[in-house]
């Protein structure tokens, strides 16, 4: 474990966290994607597969059940919620989540590190995970009117793939055989989708503005 | 094993 990876796993954490505030507190959804969050719901289902069978550290193993305990509650509040779903934008929030993630299992089945059951869904979850943020973008764009809480929420996310990029770069340059082409191009093209959104946040910021993205 | 030492990030 290096600062990197610390960073980023607690900007994820904090990203969450101001999600399940905001949620909880608020009592509203309004401007968060339900296709992400059941895409992330996905991705996280997919990936610790192995959370019984294969030990890294206490830590990995909470952390996990914190992403998959989060995820499906989220997702759980924003479609059964007698308060929360009623405020969730169901007409803008249109993103056909299938586009994504047929393309997804299809590329997994055809390019990943070994051929079986759970490496393929494991590589499928971070193909889905790079193009997951895409439903709450356009949502964002359609909605326009951005509160604190969401705009906070996907800064944060976007720091956490930040953050793991900088984690590769030290691992790569202190741990022998650390190669990873497939999470590194996936993270990559993930981090790459926040550019513009990050460009505008920091806009508004710099401007002591309420973050306003071009129609 | 099914998953190698490698896969500790989250």
């Amino acid at each position: 474990m290096n600062i990197f990876r610390l960073a980023g796993d607690m900007t994820h954490l904090a990203s969450v966290l101001v999600l399940l505030l905001k949620i909880h507190t608020i009592k509203s959804c309004a401007g968060v994607s339900l296709k992400t969050q059941e895409l992330y719901a996905i991705v996280f289902a997919t990936r610790y597969l192995d959370i019984l069978t294969s030990f890294v550290s206490i830590y990995n193993t909470l952390m996990k059940l914190i992403f998959l305990g989060s995820s499906f509650s989220i997702v759980w509040y924003m479609k059964y919620h007698k308060t929360v779903r009623r405020t969730y934008d169901r007409d803008q929030d249109t993103f056909r989540h299938w586009f994504l993630m047929l393309p997804c299992l299809l590329l997994a089945l055809l390019i990943h590190e070994k051929f079986t059951f759970f490496e393929v869904l494991w590589t499928f979850s971070l193909y889905l995970e790079a193009v997951a943020i895409l439903p709450q973008l356009v949502l964002l764009q359609r909605t326009r009117n951005i509160d604190n809480l969401t705009g906070q929420y996907i800064f944060l996310l976007g720091g956490y793939r930040g953050f793991y990029i900088l984690n590769w770069i030290y691992r790569y340059f202190t741990e022998p055989h650390y190669v990873h082409w497939i999470t590194w191009i996936a993270g990559l093209v993930q981090t790459l989708l926040y550019a513009d959104f990050f460009y505008y946040y920091f806009l508004s910021w710099k401007n002591n503005k309420k973050l306003q993205l071009p129609a | 094993k099914l998953f190698d030492d490698t896969k500790d990030e989250l």
